[in-house]
Parts: structure tokens; C-alpha cells; sequence
């Protein structure tokens, strides 16, 4: 069965939805077959694969609200083994409208294990969930279906304060909805060597957490926030560029930390 | 009264707070009494003012549950002439604990309103709300209190994406909940004038919303995120700086505007 990674950080703009992306690919790139499940409302994950707002068919609001299965919501991308559950604007009603609904919290949990016993879901080996910035109900659901989060954190002070909320919220997932809940790793994104704050803040995270942190950074590279505006992700649109080659490193560390548990 | 101005963009990371703390500090430099009002769970404007989590008495939380007056929740900051109402983790919860509460929507504006008329209340000519990255129910709190809605915006891809949603949900609370607001307008951050990106975004923008868009542009700038981690507003951690230089020029822009009004 395939292995769930949430992307997740309520801290905005920290590069959640670019490390979902990029990840996505370069796990797809070493041949494993990848669902990303784009789970925020602003459906960038969605537009930076190339799938625009008009071209959406089934999405994850749908699927959340139990009108259709989530293979119903699932469509190939322009990247051979990595498909797409896309987002929904309607997305940001799911928390008022699933308040008295049964099992909201596992509304995506069950949908996943569904699709993963399904004809459909065979041989995918990995899910990833784009998260959006909160520790909402949608957020809630993604770590309630993970079995692991990968946290991006900008290389910024006020990212670093937030740091200690997504924590707390994974530990309370963990002991009340979903004990078998961890940490896989923090990615440190917009990474600048020349940045005094960004070497503060990496010696106070790589204190605290120890080898939680990746040894892989993400620079800061023009060239990743280029990409989406082609609906590519970087490692289409420029594969040799700093920040897809760090992206291909984080693929292959996350795989050997999924490989030593 | 005072005029009231919600800062609010549901993309994440676009310089909402940054705005928020530097513009209020640059009108309180320029005489106003200003009260910033921090909206967002995170609680950034409070921590960029100087004011930990564990500092803070009564917050927008207790306020928007009905437990405090605003003025209870109101502190003085370091700067002169700038007030804060600091806000709390809790208000994470606000969404689900108001579900049925009176008034839900007009929480915070019924606050302000009697905030305004009291004695404490006097003299305040501008109060500014810092948004969280989500169309929840704490910015549409703070769109039906506010006059007017100034929009950061980030020089990137996925934020100009995102521009169309803002712009909606202003005109759906503007037509079901709080006619009185307007589009004040749209500043650009971390704009940087040698990235091809950027030059993209403002042609983009100033071409679709013309002069909605302020002139002054706030520049990529390290002393503006270097700031907050001494509890600071920029202006007051480096005035001369480039940032702080175009804060200055935003705050007589939008000054300009409410004249002109
Ligand atoms: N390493 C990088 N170098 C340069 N730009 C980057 C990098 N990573 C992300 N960006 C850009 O920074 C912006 C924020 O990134 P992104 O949208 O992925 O963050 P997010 O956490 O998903 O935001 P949100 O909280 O709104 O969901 C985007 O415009 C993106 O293109
Ligand atoms: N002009 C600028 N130059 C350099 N850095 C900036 C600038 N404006 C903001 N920043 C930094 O970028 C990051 C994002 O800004 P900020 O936190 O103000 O955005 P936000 O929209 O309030 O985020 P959120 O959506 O999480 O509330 C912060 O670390 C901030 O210090
Ligand atoms: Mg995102
Ligand atoms: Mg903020």
C-alpha cells in the first residue's frame, strides 16, 4: 500500500506547494508512481502542474464531502507516473459545511484506503498531500490520513515561531486521531548561504531538531518561481538549476529515510 | 471615528504582517494614533512589535468570544502613538466555537464600534486588522469592520493566481454583509526590479487594476526580515533602509487617498 506524506506548515508562502511538486516529480522521476492530492483552496498545486481551473472535473471538495470516490477525482499529469487529485475553490466551505458530518476528521482517510484497495490506486507507492496555510479541518484530514509529515520551513524568523504550532498539532493528531502519525523530516526552502538570517535561523533549527532536518536545502532559485507560471513544475521546466537538482537530492533522501524505518 | 483598514490576501506569505506593522508604525510616525489590530492565530504583528506570546494579557480571541471589551485587549507598543490588540493561538478555534454564535460575522465590528466610542477610544484615527492566509471566518470578521481593504501583494506567480479570490469574497462582503467597503488598493512586495518575474507581475497588475495599484512598491529588502526577530518594526530597526524608505512613501500614499476620498 502506498506511503502517505502530508506537506504541511500553517506559516503562509513557505514553499509547501513547491516542495509538493517537485517532490512529486522527482519521486516519479526515479520511477515510483505518485499521487499528489492538492488540498487547498487556492489550487496551486493543481495550476503548477499545468491543470487549470476550467479543466477540473471531479475535485478533492467533492471527494471530502463524500459525492464522488476518489478515483473519480484523479487525472493523469503531463509527467509519466505522477497523477493528480486537483483542488477546488469550494475547497475553503468544507470546514462549515462537514461540522456535523460523520468521521470529518477521516473523510480523506477513508477515501485514500478506498482508492488504495481499488483497481485504480495499484502500484501507486506514494501519496502526497499539498496542504493549506492552516491548521484548519483540511489540514486536520491530511494529517489524519499521513503517515508522515514533511515540514518546509523557510529560512525566516517568523516561520521559525510558527514552527512550534505545526508541532503541537502533529503531537495532538498523533495521541488523539492518528497514533501511527511522525515526523518524517523539515526541509529548509529558500535557502540563501549569503542571508545572515537564513544561517541563524538553520544553526537554531538544526539545534533543535537534530536530524530531523534534511541535509538537503532548497536555494532560493528564480527559476522555481518561474516554472509555475509555464504550468510546469521546475524539474520540467529547468532540470539542471539549482533548485531542481536540490529537489532530486530531497527525493532520494526522503526515499532513504522511508527505506531505514 | 477612526477609518479602519483590513490588511488581507488568503495567499500565504505575501507580506500582510509585514505590511500591517510597518505601515501602522509609519503613520503613527506621521502623527496618527493608530490601533493594529492582529487577527491571525500566528500571531506575527504581535511578536514584530515586541510583544511574546507570553507577554500578552487579554487578546482578539477574548474579544471575538464576547469574554472582553476591545479595550481590554488594547496595549501600548514601543512606538509612540501605536497601539496593539495581540492576538492568541486560540483564536485557531474561532471558526467552529462561533458557529452559532450571535452575529458571528460582525464580532469584531460590533467590538470596534463600541471601542470607538469610548473614552479610551478617543483620538484613534486609523485602525489597521493583520489577516491570516485564509477567507475564514476571521478575515470576513475583518472585511465587515473595515472601510477599506488594502491587498499585499507578492511579485510571484501563485499570488497574482490568487488576486481573483480576494477580489471576489471583497465584493461578496460587500454585497451581503458591509457595503460601505471599498478597495483602498493593491502594493507590491518584494518586488525585485532585475527579476524578469516581478516586471511580469506589475505590467500584469497595473495593466489589469491600473490605478488601484499604489505606486510605491515595497523592494525585496533583508533589514525588513531581519527586523522582526528584535521585536521591531523595520522603520525603527534600520529607517534609512530601502524598506523602511518605502513604507514611508506607502503610508502618505494611502493618507493621500483617504483625503481624497
Ligand atoms: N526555493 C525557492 N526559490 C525561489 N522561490 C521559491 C522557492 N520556493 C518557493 N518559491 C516561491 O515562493 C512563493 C511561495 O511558495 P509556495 O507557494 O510554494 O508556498 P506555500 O507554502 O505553498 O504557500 P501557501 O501558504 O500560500 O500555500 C511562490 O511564489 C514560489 O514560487
Ligand atoms: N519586502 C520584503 N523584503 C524581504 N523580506 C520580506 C519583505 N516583506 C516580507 N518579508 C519576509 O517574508 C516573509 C513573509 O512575510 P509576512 O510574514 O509579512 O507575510 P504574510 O502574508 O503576513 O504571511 P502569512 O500568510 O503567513 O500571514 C516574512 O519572513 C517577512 O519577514
Ligand atoms: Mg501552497
Ligand atoms: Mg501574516
Amino acid at each position: 500500500t502506498p506511503r502517505i506524506l502530508a506537506i504541511a506548515n500553517q506559516k503562509g508562502g513557505v514553499g509547501k506547494t513547491t516542495t509538493a511538486i517537485n517532490l512529486a516529480t522527482a519521486l516519479a522521476a526515479v520511477g515510483e508512481k505518485v499521487l499528489l492530492i492538492d488540498l487547498d483552496p487556492q489550487g496551486n498545486a493543481s495550476t503548477g502542474l499545468g491543470i487549470s481551473a476550467a479543466d477540473r472535473g471531479v475535485t478533492t471538495y467533492e471527494v471530502l464531502s463524500g459525492d464522488y470516490r476518489l478515483e473519480a477525482a484523479v487525472a493523469e499529469s503531463d509527467i509519466p507516473g505522477l497523477l493528480l487529485a486537483p483542488a477546488g475553490v469550494d475547497l475553503a466551505g468544507a470546514e462549515i459545511e462537514l461540522i456535523d458530518a460523520e468521521r470529518r476528521h477521516f473523510r480523506l482517510a477513508d477515501a485514500i484506503e478506498e482508492y488504495a484497495a481499488s483497481e485504480a490506486g495499484q502500484g501507486v507507492s506514494y501519496i502526497l498531500i499539498d496542504c493549506p496555510p492552516s491548521l484548519s479541518l483540511l489540514t486536520v484530514n491530511a494529517l489524519s490520513a499521513a503517515h508522515a509529515v514533511i515540514i518546509p520551513l523557510q529560512c525566516e524568523f517568523f516561520a521559525l515561531e510558527g514552527l512550534s504550532q505545526i508541532m503541537r498539532t502533529i503531537e495532538t493528531v498523533r495521541t488523539r486521531i492518528n497514533p501511527a502519525l511522525e515526523l518524517q523530516g523539515v526541509v529548509l526552502t529558500m535557502h540563501d548561504r549569503r542571508n545572515k538570517l537564513t544561517n541563524q535561523v538553520e544553526d537554531d533549527v538544526r539545534g533543535h531538531f537534530g536530524d530531523k532536518v534534511y541535509t538537503t536545502v532548497i536555494p532560493r532559485n528564480v527559476r522555481i518561481s518561474e516554472a509555475p507560471s509555464h504550468g510546469k513544475p521546475a524539474l520540467l521546466y529547468d532540470l539542471k538549476c539549482p533548485g531542481s537538482q536540490a529537489y532530486i537530492q530531497l527525493a532520494s533522501e526522503v526515499i532513504q529515510r522511508e527505506r531505514a524505518r
